[in-house]
């Protein structure tokens, strides 16, 4: 993914479950968009990476290097979205449980 | 209630509980998903929740769970019983609602509803016909060690229909009183109040049993492991039946990666003298903080190949914790 922006931002990333194994008992979705976060946070940050202000701050810290060891602050996900699973439980019952925060929806500086 | 399904094409299921009432057809090809047994009503009724809690925001019955029991049916002095594992359910998962699904066989004979249909077409006519025994749905909570017949858990009289129709009756009190007193195996019994009402064949129309549930442990983390990851690294063969997912009788091997001093490293403090992850691996410093679910989807070596890397993996290692240390600490470190 050598065209995608270097700053802090969502990526692609499709899981299919057979991939990982599961999907001899996951019954539905086969796959889904989970996304994922990358890239650099680097001072100055523009607002479309929506630092927190703490994240503002060790940015600001970093750049002006008086304190050795501080980092930049990271690319995580910001906002996420949950995504229903139906599969079969060892008792081969169809279960259908919603998981929070499966797919990436924004990205963010923190 | 709802009409039976006219077979063999997909059933038409339609529910009036947790708020599903919007009845609608499933394609044939969305029925067959689930694979084996797609035909049966539990299947296409689990779909269908699916693909309604599936839009953003929707919550199944306000919780997240919804977990679905198909019966085994026993005959006990030739009236039949349906007997629900409810063991499944986890401790975590709160109950909000249970309904049992079954389906009601129209009774005859057809002549008695005849002059009654004359003066009022409506239920409450059929239900005044006389000389019919009230048919009643039981529900009786097992030990494990009993035999088939347990405490009543509840009893719930039954109107005939004029035609076959699936029904969906609320039982949370009984499954929760069930689960309160730790008794999760459950069976429902159709009482028609006749002497010899015949035993249904084990595969039509079966009941079935839906628990809508809260669970309080879906928000902690790893918990889409816990109940999804069932990868068994240890195959059947494995000399090592005993042992725990991730342990191992060779030495743990420090794999660390190239060194890039004390500092700009963004660790945690105290991670640093864990095994340092494989790259690309999902789970990197979880093995350590979340041991018992997580498996290592990683093909296992051999226990040749692990006993060839073991002992030469240690001497590397050691040279490695060498590279963490600057040339200043360590010419103090000698003069000491």
């Amino acid at each position: 993914q050598w065209d995608e922006p270097r700053v802090c931002s969502r990526r692609y990333l499709k899981v299919d479950f057979a991939d990982i194994g599961w999907n001899e008992w996951i019954i539905s979705p086969k796959s889904f968009d989970a996304y994922y976060c990358a890239g650099a946070c680097e001072f100055p940050m523009p607002k479309v990476v929506r630092p927190s202000n703490h994240a503002t701050i060790q940015s600001i810290v970093r750049a002006v290097g008086i304190v050795p060891g501080i980092p930049e602050p990271c690319c995580v996900p910001d906002k996420m979205s949950p995504l229903g699973v139906l599969f079969l439980d060892e008792n081969r019952n169809v279960v259908l449980k919603v998981y929070p925060n499966m797919s990436v929806e924004t990205c963010a500086c923190r | 209630s709802h009409t039976a399904p006219a077979r063999p094409g997909p059933p038409m299921a339609t529910y009036g509980l947790a708020g599903d009432r919007d009845p609608q057809r499933l394609p044939g090809d969305r029925a067959a998903a689930p694979g084996p047994g797609a035909q049966d009503m539990v299947a296409v009724h689990m779909l269908r929740l699916y693909e309604k809690y599936s839009q953003r925001g929707a919550r199944p019955g306000g919780g997240n769970t919804v977990r679905s029991f198909r019966p085994r049916l026993e005959v006990v002095n030739r009236r039949a019983l349906y007997l629900f594992n409810l063991t499944s359910l986890q401790d975590t998962e709160m109950i909000l609602m249970a309904t049992f699904h079954f389906y009601l066989e129209p009774r005859g004979p057809q002549a008695h509803e005849v002059p009654c249909k004359q003066r009022a077409k409506n239920a409450s006519c059929r239900l005044l016909l006389p000389g019919r025994p009230a048919r009643r749905l039981l529900f009786r909570s097992l030990s494990p060690n009993t035999a088939t017949q347990g405490l009543l858990r509840g009893a719930i009289a039954l109107a005939p229909p004029a035609q076959g129709l699936w029904q969906a009756r609320d039982i949370s009190p009984i499954v929760k009183a069930a689960r309160r007193d730790g008794e999760l195996l459950l069976s429902a019994e159709l009482d028609s109040g006749e002497k010899d009402p015949g035993v249904p064949s084990p595969s039509a129309h079966a009941p079935y049993i839906l628990i809508y549930a809260n669970d309080l442990a879906i928000s902690e983390p790893n918990s889409v492991a816990v109940t999804l990851q069932r990868y068994d690294p240890f195959p059947a063969g494995d000399p090592e039946p005993g042992a725990a997912p991730n342990s191992s009788t060779d030495p743990r091997v420090r794999r660390a990666t190239q060194a890039t001093g004390p500092f700009h490293d963004n660790e945690l403090p105290g991670l640093d003298e864990e095994p340092a992850p494989a790259p690309h691996s999902p789970h990197g410093h979880k093995h350590a903080l979340w041991p018992s679910p997580f498996r290592t989807l990683k093909p296992r070596p051999g226990r040749k190949d692990r006993r060839r890397k073991g002992p030469a993996a240690f001497p590397a290692a050691a040279a490695s914790q060498v590279l963490h240390f600057d040339e200043k600490t360590m010419q103090k470190a000698r003069r000491r």
